[in-house]
């Protein structure tokens, strides 16, 4: 596969890519990936971040990115930079930026191989992932070209959400992707414990800790692990 | 559109066919499609569900649906029935509930199209389609091929979420199809509130309520305004 070989040598420059990932919505994959992201950047990493939901991208409204247009140079995409952490997004590319972009799976795959291939990252220490949810174009297109050292799965403690958790593990397996572990965010009295732990002990994978549900994350003006010490210390267990 | 128009004669018997739609995941799409759905059943009415999400279907599980195993009669898929509504699931035919659905997008829009043609749902006074997360592929096959009365925009009261409830609603109009209201799901101390009714009044949509944030949805045995007096006379509202 020509693609897979150009991707690979475009991203010699990255020492660790890492996917953050669930087949379900709404269980913090973005709040995980900007908040790591950032905690590397605030210890002087050089890191970014690949938001790659294209139809619904959330992380530059996420992190408040000020100057999110684009700049290209010879053709190459520069990432904006915001918090320390580069981040490409195709929110960048929209005029509004509640615009639809209605893609069906073949241009998804095909927006994903050319942010891809035409991102000039420089040198990084860290890229991660921030995928959408789901198991179908996003996830196969990501887990078959890009060649990440592995996928980081985040769940609440809910029901529904550790069984798509499951189902993100076991195609992962299929596809021969590795899991490098598991966090359990959204911890609370409201959504439940254990949810995540439970599933890393049934699915022999690392477990990496949990996130507490808190009001911190109300749209802060920067991600919440760097404004409030307790985030930061269950973040930092996570790294 | 021959497949349009067969899909539209297969579904006359149907009263009232509504979608219950969001960009984003973890909304409460299918809470708010089951607890609907449970409640005019709880009243007499007929009354069905389809879950749209091909690949992470969750309706069954929230159902707590005992016989999930399909019925055909004469190549007709018979929805199973559970606390009176009729369901019909792509988990309905997987061996095992966690197994990975790893469809690319054209797949999806098969797969769909199929249950929508060879699903045997009698007379109906109410249709509810649970759709995916993303303006990708479900989203587009069902706005274009089942000419829905219209969708009830589900969004929490967080930013992510109502930005992502907006693209939605951009991508309805685009589309020709009916915003029939919103709804605020997770109304709470931790998520916020007003998001809902705040893009109610900005998109000229009628607002139809908020659901609060409360443990009594975490796995009930029966949905959650059956089971919990202020749950339903917050869905009874809604209705
Ligand atoms: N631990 C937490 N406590 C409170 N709110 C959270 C927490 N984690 C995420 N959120 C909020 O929940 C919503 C969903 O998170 P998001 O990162 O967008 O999930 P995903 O990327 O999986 O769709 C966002 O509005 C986010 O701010
Ligand atoms: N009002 C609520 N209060 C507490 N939990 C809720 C509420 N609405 C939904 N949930 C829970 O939140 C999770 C996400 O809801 P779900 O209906 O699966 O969303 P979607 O269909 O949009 O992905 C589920 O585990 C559900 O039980």
């Amino acid at each position: 596969w020509q693609q897979k070989k150009r991707i690979g040598q475009h991203l010699t420059r990255i020492k660790r890519k890492v996917g953050v990932y669930s087949g379900k919505g709404g269980v913090g994959k973005s709040t995980v990936a900007v908040n790591l992201a950032a905690l590397h950047a605030s210890r002087g990493a050089q890191v970014g971040i690949f938001d790659a939901d294209i139809d619904c991208p959330n992380v530059l409204k996420l992190m408040k990115v000020e100057d999110a247009h684009p700049h290209m140079i010879e053709g190459q995409i520069i990432p904006a930079v915001m918090h320390g952490v580069h981040v490409i997004s195709m929110a960048a590319f929209q005029e509004k930026e509640d615009e639809a972009i209605i893609f069906r799976g073949p241009m998804i795959h095909n927006a994903l191989t050319q942010f891809i291939e035409i991102t000039d990252w420089g040198d990084l220490d860290y890229l991660y992932v921030d995928m959408p949810p789901g198991t179908s174009d996003a996830a196969i297109t990501v887990m078959q070209t890009m060649q990440l050292d592995g996928f980081v799965v985040v769940t609440t403690p809910q029901e529904l959400a550790v069984l798509d958790a499951r189902r993100s593990i076991n195609m992962m397996k299929k596809l021969n992707v590795p899991v490098l572990g598991i966090v359990e965010n959204m911890t609370s009295d409201i959504f439940g414990k254990g949810g995540g732990e439970l599933l890393a002990k049934e699915t022999g994978c690392p477990f990496f800790g949990s996130i507490q549900l808190r009001s911190a994350f109300r749209s802060p003006d920067r991600p919440a692990a760097l404004a409030d010490k307790h985030v930061r210390a269950e973040f930092e267990r996570v790294l």
